[in-house]
């Protein structure tokens, strides 16, 4: 179960949980990408491009099967499939839910309970925020994937965010996995090297060493519905993401 | 009054704010730059390094007045002067104010009445969501500057945003005035040229003439505390910002 999450906006949560997941299913898994964001743009990333589809609105506003929402299925890789579940038009409502106790943040965890069994990675994209969303994710999560474009804004909302998960950690009494991921990674720019060197320093070990290179195609594949894969295979946006697909795939998951 | 807002993330509000702001003092104005996201950036990008410090927090949180939660002052800017509020480390409890009816809503619009004499523009940092914060700015300002990063899902996310605003201002029965500004243009990108075509198409007499490019120095100064004019004024993010405050002080306020 991982969440691709990071409070901070564009540092690259969309185009990471787009293009791991069709990379993990490329290498034979079968996976289950979840659109948090009421934004919608994995769904759209991915080729569900009609906004009023419903997806995790149903099944977190109104209980319904996660089976039954899925809308896209790829099977055209190899062992692998990639399913997916858009956002819904109505998934804004679930940052309104009245407090009813602590169960409005399980919700996520709860329908995931019948369908684990039948994926190898199921990967939730969240929205910038910290709001009620985030936090099913992170109740849900075994390990989180958090993309940290290379500047120094980036750097400085991480640390925040490390504190607040230390502290979901000791109230949850459970270890997450973290996999700091850098993105748009620029190798030119001193300003790149220089997070970077920051980040081994202060997250020793939670660095992966694949960094994501900033790379136009990523940008311009979604706007087909179209993972990196698809869109571009000989890229450089398609040689990271495979590469950190099989660096987390074959050290790294809790 | 003037809100730069846009429930993306990462498409350059808050570089967009911090070096307006300072563009506009340098013109001669008398600026007030409010930071209304609880991450704080605009705050640490303007100096105000201490996140412990109270500012916005106090002001919607306790009704404290603007004025003693004030923090630096640039008066080095000619007849010019820049002001800077900073969000104080509570700003995040604004967005699970109990619902009190509209008056939630209200609460900056009330805080600014005293001190909009006192400065030719206000300029708010929004965070990147929906929510009561980014609700409090919509309702207090009288112009929107809506910085739109040179790519597709920030061209998605601007449609559906530019509905929920259409929805207000017929609700509030007034209109504000729209500034729509590209951020991280690239100019040798044909999708960078698309994204400006679609923007010139759909929302024509909304696009600002000046086109903030990519540069890294951007990025890199806020890691001093200063804005670009302070870091590095030969620079291309200079040049831009300069050119769009005169843009938008000369041309456009509604
Ligand atoms: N490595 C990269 N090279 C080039 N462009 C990139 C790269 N990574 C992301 N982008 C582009 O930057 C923009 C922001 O990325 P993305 O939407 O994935 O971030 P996000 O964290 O999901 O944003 P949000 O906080 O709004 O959900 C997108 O238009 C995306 O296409
Ligand atoms: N024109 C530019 N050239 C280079 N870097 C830029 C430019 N504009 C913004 N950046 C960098 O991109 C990152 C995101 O920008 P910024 O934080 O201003 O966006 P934001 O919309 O305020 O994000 P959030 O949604 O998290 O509040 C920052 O590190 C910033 O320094
Ligand atoms: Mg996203
Ligand atoms: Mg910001």
């Amino acid at each position: 179960m991982i969440a691709v999450i990071n409070q901070k906006g564009g540092v690259g949560k969309t185009t990471t949980a787009i293009n791991l997941a069709h990379a993990l299913a490329l290498l034979g898994q079968r996976v289950l990408a979840l659109d948090l964001d009421p934004q919608g743009h994995l769904g759209i990333g991915l080729g569900v491009s009609d906004k009023n589809t419903p997806g995790m609105d149903e099944v977190l506003l109104n209980g319904k099967n996660i089976q039954q929402l899925m809308v896209v299925t790829r099977n055209d890789t190899g062992n692998g499939q990639l399913d997916v579940v858009p956002a819904g038009p109505d998934l804004v409502n679930v940052e309104h839910l009245a407090d009813g106790g602590t169960q409005r943040g399980m919700r996520l965890k709860n329908a995931l309970q019948d369908i684990a069994q039948s994926y190898d990675s199921v990967i939730f994209d969240c929205p910038p925020s910290a709001g009620l969303l985030g936090i099913n994710a992170l109740f849900a999560a075994s390990d989180l994937v958090i993309p940290v474009s290379s500047d120094f804004l980036a750097l400085q909302s991480l640390s925040s965010f490390m504190t607040t998960l230390q502290f979901v950690e000791k109230t949850c009494g459970r270890s997450i996995g973290k996999h700091i991921v850098m993105t748009r990674y620029h190798q030119q720019r001193r300003l790149a090297r220089e997070v970077r060197e920051s980040l081994q320093q202060h997250f020793p070990g939670q660095l992966t060493k694949t960094a994501i290179r900033e790379n136009v195609a990523l940008a311009e594949s979604p706007s087909y519905g179209e993972s990196i894969f698809e869109y571009q295979v000989v890229s450089h946006g398609a040689d990271d993401y495979r590469q950190l697909a099989t660096e987390l795939a074959t050290e790294r998951w809790h």
